[in-house]
């Protein structure tokens, strides 16, 4: 996260570090449900096979687990079908974890949006990753205030790129705060109007090179979309397993 | 050779053959004749030579108006239906070619084609026909896209949100059709091909996915269009491959009292509350991803003759049914309910989306 500040810890329940192998951690994941996980499609592209990963949630330094930390294997990836690697669309896969969670006030699933709920254009919501700070890599989870931008507002910052309505911009023109590489997967998070619950409707996503001055809002993929998917792909997975 | 005219070298053995290459399809002549000018053998060849890659990339530069149209003489040569020979381009057509041409090429290090020395090629008003650009000739050909200015550019680079033209014409007017891609119907989204009737929408209401089935009487498409009987939809088992006859059966009415309704063979069924259990509504909150059960009722059904109700029933072996959906563990009973009432279930979500309370000291600190 550009821009952003040093998590309290467990303020954010559903984050989750995916990992692989010597590499630790490579992207960000968002629990939905006791075995279930959120995170982009990009981050499995030449490493689909569930054993390679693994994910650790309840997580705030990545170099010391504490002791409220779970890990958990991998069982399933299922990336979207439609992901479309030269546009960056339909960013999206589910992960199934190889056993449940012990859900506590540490690792705590995030609420779906509806379908097609989205966030108010201008209004507030925050982000959270272990990605680059633009001048290292964080040790501890960063959080940052963004704003969401409407589609056709982000569409003229980015006129190389389509911004299809699977995606969902948020951030400043000014990128002063942004999400970074190292965030992908992460969420985008904003809170129910009368408070207290907190609505996944991002996925941080793509946008320009975020340490570099080519600034802009970032792209996330858009929850809420996919919504009905995510529900048929846990449906399947749990009912119809074979 | 099939031909009895031919020698044995295995030359000059076809006769007229139509064009095929793409690159040249548009030319004032249809037939050509093998070995081309530049030692191709076939129209394969031709085509993936490296100068039917170079010319069309050298045509962007606009060096030339009638680059391509010599060009394709050379790929291409025309074939004289008559006495079956090829008719070579003019020397003059040559010489201005690589005259205006050639410099480009030396920009960026590449040699102008070996075989195409102007001299064996005769004069115009010589004792042999020679081809020289006609008016209307088409400057570009069939790959590339003609700017406003005249200039030529690939297709490719139609509508693909850069500028290649000078004035910018390849952007104008970027519809579906003109990036080779379908029209939603009442939207201005364009989808490819590919994705129309493929069981995902994408197209704004669905419109690329209505009218894609066939399906008999007794069966019922499926997300991805194919049919299934429809005594086979919800029943616990997956007959659709993408699952879609077991998405969706069961809900909970949102006008009346949330009443459990459940489908089987494609109908709508209330459930019998008479061996209805907490282990089920628990189920059935889970499956609707609605967190869980908090309150369970069983209502009195009420208007019409009770013998005509449509019930289902737990089944006998419903705990063994381990694992799969509430529809497979309820079974279809013909009889009545005999307590007459249905489950009506109300379930909340559960605790997602909350963080951990705020230290108060961190939060409310005085200034």
């Amino acid at each position: 996260i550009l821009g952003g500040r040093v998590a309290r810890q467990g303020a954010w329940p559903w984050q989750c570090s995916l990992q692989s192998g010597q590499s630790g951690h490579v992207c960000g994941c968002v629990l939905i449900g006791t075995k279930w996980a959120l995170t982009v499609a990009h981050c499995f592209e030449g490493r689909e096979k569930a054993h390679l990963w693994k994910v650790l949630l309840g997580l705030h330094n990545l170099d010391h687990p504490g002791v409220h930390s779970q890990r958990r294997g991998v069982r399933a990836i299922t990336v979207h079908p439609r992901y479309n690697r030269a546009v960056v669309d339909y960013d999206i896969s589910v992960v199934e974890l190889d056993s449940e969670v012990e859900e506590t006030e540490w690792v705590r699933p995030v609420c779906l949006p509806g379908t097609n709920q989205i966030p108010t254009p201008d209004s507030y919501c925050y982000i959270t990753g272990w990605g680059h700070m633009g001048n290292r890599m964080p040790f501890k989870l960063q959080e940052g205030q963004v704003r969401i931008i409407s589609m056709s507002q982000c569409q003229s910052y980015f006129d190389m790129k389509t911004i299809t309505a699977r995606m969902l911009c948020a951030g400043y023109e000014a990128g002063t705060v942004d999400s970074c590489m190292g965030d992908s997967g992460g969420p985008l998070v904003c809170e129910e109007l009368s408070g207290g619950r907190w609505t996944l409707f991002g996925l941080t996503s793509w946008g320009s090179v975020c340490f570099s001055k080519v600034l802009g809002p970032g792209v996330y993929s858009n929850v809420s979309h996919f919504t009905p998917w995510i529900h048929q792909q846990i449906f399947m997975r749990t009912y119809l397993p074979d | 050779c099939a031909s009895t005219s031919c020698d044995t070298r295995h030359h000059n053995c076809t006769g007229c053959e139509p064009i095929s290459l793409e690159l040249c399809m548009n030319l004032p002549y249809n037939h050509t004749r093998f070995p081309n000018f530049l030692g191709h053998v076939s129209q394969r060849e031709s085509s993936v030579s490296w100068e039917s890659s170079l010319f069309p990339a050298l045509v962007q530069t606009g060096c030339y108006q009638y680059l391509m149209f010599y060009a394709c003489t050379l790929l291409v040569p025309k074939c004289d239906p008559l006495s079956l020979s090829t008719v070579p381009p003019c020397r003059s057509l040559c010489r201005t070619a690589k005259e205006k041409c050639e410099s480009v090429l030396g920009i960026v290090g590449l040699q102008w084609p070996d075989d195409s020395d102007c001299a064996q090629f005769p004069e115009e008003g010589g004792d042999s026909t020679c081809l020289l650009p006609e008016a209307g000739v088409d400057e570009c050909s069939p790959s590339h896209f003609k700017c406003r200015s005249g200039r030529c550019v690939l297709a490719s680079k139609r509508c693909d949100g850069l500028a290649d033209c000078d004035d910018r014409s390849d952007e104008d007017h970027c519809g579906c059709t003109e990036r080779s891609l379908w029209e939603c119907p009442g939207s201005g989204v364009c989808i490819k091909t590919s994705m129309i009737c493929d069981g995902i929408p994408d197209c704004p209401l669905l419109a690329d996915e209505v009218n894609c089935s066939a399906c008999g009487d007794n069966e019922l498409a499926c997300n991805n269009h194919k049919c299934v009987h429809r005594t086979l939809w919800c029943d616990g088992k997956k007959h659709c491959t993408d699952a879609s006859d077991e998405w969706d059966c069961v809900s909970l009415t949102q006008s009346s009292g949330s009443i459990l309704t459940v489908q089987r063979t494609a109908d709508h069924y209330h459930v019998c509350a008479d061996e209805w259990n907490q282990q089920l509504s628990k189920l059935t909150c889970d499956q609707l991803g609605l967190g869980v059960p908090a309150s369970v009722s069983m209502v009195p059904e009420q208007g019409g003759p009770p013998g005509r109700r449509r019930w289902l029933h737990v089944h006998p072996e419903w705990e063994e049914r381990k694992g799969s959906a509430l529809q497979a563990r309820l079974e279809k009973r013909s009889h009545s309910c005999h307590s007459g009432k249905r489950v009506a279930l109300v379930c909340v979500r559960d605790k997602c989306g909350l963080r951990p309370a705020m230290d108060a000291r961190l939060s409310r600190q005085k200034r």
